[in-house]
């Protein structure tokens, strides 16, 4: 565990309890890609299915209950609690054309053909464009709220400082993982637009509205 | 290409 990995998680966990508070203080997930949540739920469950296998430590562990909890969570609010606050006029994008792709991709490029391996391989590519429901709700309604660019600001914050914590495993632990990188990097410049108006706009205490 | 090692990231 270094720095960069652990800022990484927190500001991961973050960008999920903002995101859960937000919808549950508001009473509404108006502006919230709920195809997204769903996304990163598939991505959670597929991704730690060794909870049931192997445990590595009480922080692993407790982390991935709770990254699945909240998303499970969130993915109840948007779909069943607050479902009439959802707005799925603007929540059109078409997810299938990410799933399937990123399935057949999982199958052929990975590190082990065995179940929990191509499971993993397919929760990496996933979370990679999983954002990309939520950015293009953005796009279409023009706008988005203030506590909604800050839940994007750490999401995309969390993969950034994971491409750093695999350059220091790499320098100091001679570890690294392709596919985890590769996924890592397009992951972090689908952000890169978004980063661009947050730090331009939000930070200067402007909405952030795109040009229509 | 690594091993597959124990997968200690979340």
């Amino acid at each position: 565990m270094n720095i960069f990995r652990l800022t990484g998680d927190l500001s991961h966990l973050a960008a999920i309890i903002i995101l859960l508070l937000k919808i549950w203080k508001s009473r509404s997930c108006a502006g919230i890609s709920g195809k997204s949540q769903i996304l990163f739920a598939m991505v959670f469950t597929t991704r730690y299915l060794d909870l049931l296998t192997a445990y590595i430590s009480l922080y692993n562990t407790s982390m991935k209950i709770i990254y699945i909890g909240c998303s499970y969570a969130t993915v109840y609010l948007i779909y069943a609690k607050f479902k009439a606050t959802y707005d799925g006029n603007h929540d059109t994008f078409r997810v299938e054309f990410l799933v399937v792709p990123v399935g057949g991709l999982s199958f052929l490029v990975n590190h082990d053909f065995s179940p929990l391996e191509i499971l993993w391989t397919f929760s990496i590519y996933l979370e990679a464009v999983a954002i990309l429901p939520q950015l293009f709700m953005i796009s279409k309604t023009g706008e988005a709220e203030t506590i909604t660019t800050h839940y994007l600001f750490f999401l995309g914050l969390y993969r950034a400082l994971y491409l750093i914590n695999w350059v220091w495993r790499f320098y100091f632990e001679g570890f690294f993982d392709m596919i985890a990188i590769v996924a890592g990097v397009v992951q972090t410049i689908l952000y890169c637009d978004f980063f661009y108006l947050y730090v331009t706009k939000v930070l200067k205490g402007k909405k952030l509205s795109l040009p229509a | 290409d690594t091993e597959t090692t124990e997968k200690d990231e979340l």
